[in-house]
């Protein structure tokens, strides 16, 4: 009896008005115990909106996959040498998706880094000659499209020697 | 109009039928749907629909109504018939996320014109709906589609493009102004959805970060909430499942706040107990562990750990909750002013302190004790703030206000006259509340800690009744025995207790009460080396 | 005497923040993978 003070539950408790609030409440209470928010009350599917639809065979993938939102799935495309081209391929046209957002995590991964104003990404060929504060120089590889005539055209990569990287165009 | 709600035009809801059926074809627009949506936000405008008026608040109400009845219509009862609490119905979100859009995209539109379409204008809506809908449905309401709804406008409207920059504080305590206004004790109903809403990741944390902590006193009035439904059911031990389960998700929250803001739980630990049953000693003792998150704590069980050596010993800790208000409420301030200043003898004031700290019989039968608690917090903690202050304007710069501070300067403080009185002239119950005040300053290293663990040992090594060094150290092992964490003040109090020959603990008969008993101590005495 | 909170689903060891993965105080899963994304307006 020195302790804790349990609840007087005496007759005048239970006839006040506050317990007759409580006692609502926990009806209420136990009535909504039943019906509680699940984690999928609050995702929201992820699906992808096509910028320009076409219509399309019905036996070709009328949605996108699930797989194609499961980040296991870009790590594992990325270990492989093609895997870089299809992470290219999602970056430049699955903008504003989440396709697009892992295909950028999976490249910074591989120490691939965004140009910001040339909307270009670079990895570093060897390590760069100068560093400073504000910007490194040295050769490059970077991700570009080769405008050549009709049938030369395409994504590549290309050599970039004596290459100044300024660091405020990272993103 | 019926004097009580204006009933509708005729047609109105089939009206408001065929626009929400149009904006869904909107919305299904490959691609995105910006300068339909555009266009069709504005003829809403020219409709008259979002001036803000009473028409308004209908037009808003029938769509909520449309979208929360597809919402709970699709309710795919599950075929195994009997439900257990957590196979849920699977419900369709459709109407609700495209009403959610409409909203949205409403108050995205309306952010270049000067008058940002009033968010809390929607929200006071959603509010007054909800509040009406559990009170009309009781048993049968049904929160979820509820929830769906404001995680769809917390990830929209927060969202790093927010609706015009730097308006996402006033987004957020928007959003904390409905959720109070929707708090357990308002709609019990929609408890679970509330503490899910106010602890998710988009709301709280955005709350208590930046903004130079403005946003705080809207999380601890949100707490504040939660615990004062909590309160009359935890004030027994055994609770029933429901309760059980949202004492379990607030134990949850509280350890997201110890681990990421332990800051906001150290500045509002004095409001955090005012609300908090005696008897929820391990969910208390989570708020205060709580320590501020660059300070390291030296092991407590050190030997000759000199506590007065810790450079944070001296330092007051940081408070936001207003200590005073229970006393200034109860007209008691100027008194205990008075008295910490003059000392009078001869005053009544110690006298009649103990009569103005009991409750009049109606407010006790409610509150389930005959003690204003928050009286006595407040009395203990403004006492002691005012002692430790003239402690330190005392003593030479530099010193703690601890026992290198000669004792006699300790006792000639007021503050212990008042402490000594009410031991004396409490109850079992009255004496056991007053001590778990000063209990509840036994915190991280701050010269509270130091000053009310002195309060406490020495309150245990003058007192001539047996039955008061049995309840103090009753306050600290009840403490002590339940699960972690346990805050750090504690420990070294009831480690100074049970090892310094100056209080004779071992010979105390009453950790010989009982065979259990004994055995307890001599564990403890164990686990505090 | 309180419940053991380490059985409550969250690493209070952990040096990452809690809330960022917090699911929801009815389950002890964290929330799964990345919450939400958002993709940076130079991506575009």
């Amino acid at each position: 009896d020195l302790g804790a003070i349990g609840d007087n539950l005496t007759g005048s408790a239970i006839n006040s008005g506050a317990m007759h609030n409580q006692l609502y409440n926990l009806q209420m209470l136990e009535a909504a115990y039943h019906k509680l928010p699940q984690p999928k009350d609050s995702e929201r599917a992820r699906t992808y909106i096509p910028r320009h639809p076409a219509a399309t065979p019905p036996s070709y993938p009328q949605v996108q996959l699930p797989m194609a939102s499961n980040p296991a799935f870009w790590e594992r495309l990325s270990m492989h040498s093609y895997g870089t081209d299809t992470m290219f391929f999602a970056f430049y046209y699955q903008q504003n998706t989440y396709q697009q957002y892992l295909a950028a995590k999976e490249l910074k991964k591989h120490s691939w880094r965004y140009h910001r104003k040339y909307n270009t990404w670079f990895q570093r060929h060897e390590e760069p000659k100068v560093t400073t504060d504000e910007y490194e120089q040295g050769t490059y590889v970077y991700f570009d499209f080769h405008v050549g005539n009709e049938d030369k055209q395409g994504w590549c990569q290309r050599i970039k020697t004596e290459f100044t990287f300024e660091y405020n165009y990272l993103e | 109009y019926s004097n009580i709600e204006p009933l509708e035009p005729d047609g109105f809801r089939e009206q408001v039928s065929k626009l929400f059926a149009e904006w869904y074809r909107i919305c299904e627009l490959p691609g995105g749907s910006d300068a339909a949506s555009t266009h069709y936000i504005s003829q809403l405008h020219q409709n008259g629909l979002l001036k803000g008026d009473e028409m308004t608040d209908r037009f808003f109400r029938v769509l909520m109504e449309l979208s929360v009845a597809h919402c709970l219509s699709s309710e795919v009862i599950n075929s195994s018939g009997l439900q257990s609490p957590h196979q849920m119905q699977n419900l369709s979100f459709l109407a609700i996320d495209i009403y959610a859009k409409l909203v949205f995209s409403i108050l995205k539109v309306e952010q270049g014109s000067s008058k940002l379409f009033p968010l809390s204008k929607i929200l006071s809506i959603t509010v007054k709906f909800i509040q009406k809908d559990s009170e009309e449905k009781k048993n049968s309401f049904n929160a979820r589609p509820y929830f769906r709804l404001f995680i769809s406008w917390l990830r929209d409207l927060l969202s790093p493009e927010p609706i015009g920059d730097g308006v996402n504080f006033q987004i957020l305590t928007a959003f904390a102004g409905a959720f109070h206004n929707l708090q357990p004790l308002k709609v019990p109903g929609f408890s679970y959805v509330w503490l899910s809403l106010v602890s998710h990741r988009n709301f709280m944390p955005r709350l208590l970060i930046g903004n130079a902590q403005k946003g705080w006193p809207h999380v601890q009035r949100l707490l504040v909430d939660l615990f004062q439904f909590l309160e009359p059911y935890l004030r027994n031990a055994e609770l029933a499942v429901p309760v059980h389960l949202l004492y379990k998700g607030t134990l949850r929250v509280l350890l997201v706040l110890l681990h990421d803001f332990p800051e906001f739980l150290c500045d509002y630990h004095f409001t955090f107990c005012d609300v908090i049953p005696p008897s929820c000693i391990q969910m208390r003792n989570i708020i205060l562990s709580a320590f501020p998150l660059n300070m390291r704590l030296p092991d407590p069980s050190t030997p000759n750990l000199k506590i007065d050596l810790l450079p944070e010993i001296r330092e007051p800790p940081h408070i936001l909750s207003e200590v005073d208000a229970a006393l200034k409420l109860k007209l008691m301030k100027t008194d205990v002013d008075e008295y910490l200043k003059t000392r009078q003898q001869g005053s009544s004031f110690l006298a009649e302190l103990k009569q103005r700290l009991l409750l009049s019989p109606s407010e006790a039968a409610s509150s389930g004790t005959r003690y204003n608690v928050p009286l006595i917090n407040s009395l203990v903690l403004y006492a002691g703030m005012q002692a430790i202050q003239q402690l330190q304007a005392r003593t030479p710069h530099g010193q703690s206000a601890g026992n290198t501070v000669p004792l006699a300067v300790f006792l000639v403080d007021a503050a212990l006259d008042i402490y000594q009185t009410l031991i004396l002239d409490l109850d079992t119950e009255g004496r056991y509340l007053f001590l778990n005040a000063v209990a509840n300053q036994l915190r991280y290293p701050n010269n509270h800690t130091h000053y009310f663990s002195f309060v406490l040992l020495y309150l245990f090594a003058e007192s001539n009744q047996e039955i008061i060094q049995e309840q103090i150290t009753r306050v600290l092992l009840e403490r002590l025995i339940v699960n972690r964490p346990h805050p750090w003040g504690l420990l070294i109090t009831f480690i100074e207790l049970i090892k310094n020959p100056r209080y004779n603990f071992w010979n105390r008969s009453f950790i010989r009460c009982a065979p259990e008993i004994e055995k307890l101590f001599e564990s403890v005495a164990r686990s505090c080396g | 005497l309180g419940i053991d909170l380490t059985t409550l689903g969250l690493n209070l060891n952990s040096t990452e923040n809690l809330n960022k993965t917090f699911g929801s105080p009815w389950s002890d899963e964290p929330a799964k993978g990345d919450p939400e994304f958002n993709v940076p307006k130079c991506y575009y």
